[in-house]
């Protein structure tokens, strides 16, 4: 997955993400794609919360998939989720939720009560840094004023290894994640980073919208054969927008 | 690196936007003044096949690691008694899931847990 978060010059934010899945869960030799990929990308849904008659959240669906891991509350922020892999990772979670230990929480469920019950920025960013989770992963957050953004790296449990924050006053008016720790290197097998960085820089403050941020994360190898879809997301018009994404041969695998 | 061989890597595009009309995805409606176990159904019902197949994959993959009736037992017996140890309004929400696809519940819980599994 790549997400991204900018700030143009008026203050104004814009947050995106391609979702990518289904690595090494069977190659379709013949069409050269990911199987599990390419059944994904059909049951992809937007999915607006609603409730008094009033749209309170908006999130992107696997149909039959009730967490969120892509979603926005309008007029207040949005976040995407990235895998993080880790030896100590959700498997660990899992095995304890069965024999009873039921302090953490799952993360498609965390991230959608974080999305549909947000009031501000600030108190999902303190929540989402320290709720009991049992995976890890990348938080993504955006919100709706100017430096509201950050990339929280999350452990199991209540750890927090990490939180970057937008800092536009100092030059960082965008952030890129993908899955790997923002602070170490990305392997040299899978460095998607290197190319988004380079395409954000490219495109300049100037551009920022969601033109110029579905062209970055539309440039290979950012998009790649995992690739389902491109969400853009614009919390201060509310809207929430996704493109099924296909990256016709010849596309890096993941 | 390896990505920045040729033909993987391209410039930057310019170009991609507007995307093409007919890769935007839909909407649903989720009323959250329905009851959990009612909310999706109008989503899920028609799309239960393309779900069914989805779900089948991600078993032969958990068979890769134990044998494959074992891994169907495993997801069934194992897995469909965890709904209830999930918060509201999830139990009900999966459990309509279920019941509007015919997917089996436990099925339709690894399905949800699949995060989980494969951070591994």
């Amino acid at each position: 997955c790549t997400s991204l978060v900018a700030q143009d010059k008026t203050g104004d934010l814009f947050h995106a993400r391609n979702l990518d899945f289904g690595l090494f869960l069977g190659w379709d030799v013949k069409n050269q794609t990911w199987a599990l990929t390419e059944r994904l990308r059909p049951l992809i849904i937007n999915v607006e919360y609603q409730q008094g008659g009033k749209t309170v959240a908006k999130g992107v669906h696997f149909a039959g998939y009730i967490g969120v891991i892509t979603g926005m509350k309008p007029g207040v922020l949005s976040l995407s989720m990235n895998e993080r892999f880790q030896l100590e990772g959700g498997f660990i979670g899992i095995i304890e939720w069965i024999i009873g230990q039921r302090d953490g929480q799952w993360m498609g469920f965390v991230l959608r009560d974080a999305v549909v019950k947000a009031t501000d920025f600030n108190s999902t960013l303190q929540y989402l840094t320290s709720v009991d989770l049992l995976a890890p992963g990348y938080i993504i957050l955006g919100g709706n004023s100017s430096g509201e953004g950050a990339i929280i790296t999350r452990s199991v449990g209540t750890k927090a290894d990490n939180v970057k924050m937008l800092d536009p006053a100092h030059g960082t008016w965008y952030l890129v994640e993908t899955n790997y720790d923002n602070w170490k290197n990305p392997p040299f097998f899978d460095d998607r980073r290197a190319p988004a960085t380079k395409c954000m820089n490219t495109m300049s403050q100037a551009n920022v919208g969601l033109k110029g941020i579905f062209n970055v994360l539309s440039t290979k190898p950012v998009r790649n054969l995992l690739t389902t879809y491109t969400a853009l997301m614009h919390v201060r018009n509310g809207t929430l927008d996704t493109y099924l994404q296909y990256c016709p041969q010849p596309c890096f695998p993941w | 690196k390896a990505q920045e061989f040729p033909p993987f890597t391209e410039d930057c595009r310019t170009d991609a936007y507007p995307p093409p009309v007919n890769t935007k995805v839909g909407t649903y409606v989720l009323n959250l003044d329905q009851a959990p176990e009612d909310r999706w159904t109008g989503l899920v019902k028609p799309m239960a096949d393309k779900m069914k197949i989805m779900i089948q994959d991600i078993k032969d993959l958990v068979g890769i690691f134990v044998n494959e009736t074992k891994a169907i037992n495993l997801v069934d017996e194992l897995l469909a008694p965890l709904t209830d140890t999930f918060p509201e309004p999830y139990q009900g929400e999966l459990r309509g899931i279920a019941n509007a696809t015919g997917i089996p519940l436990g099925e339709v819980v690894l399905y949800n847990i699949f995060y989980e599994v494969f951070t591994v």
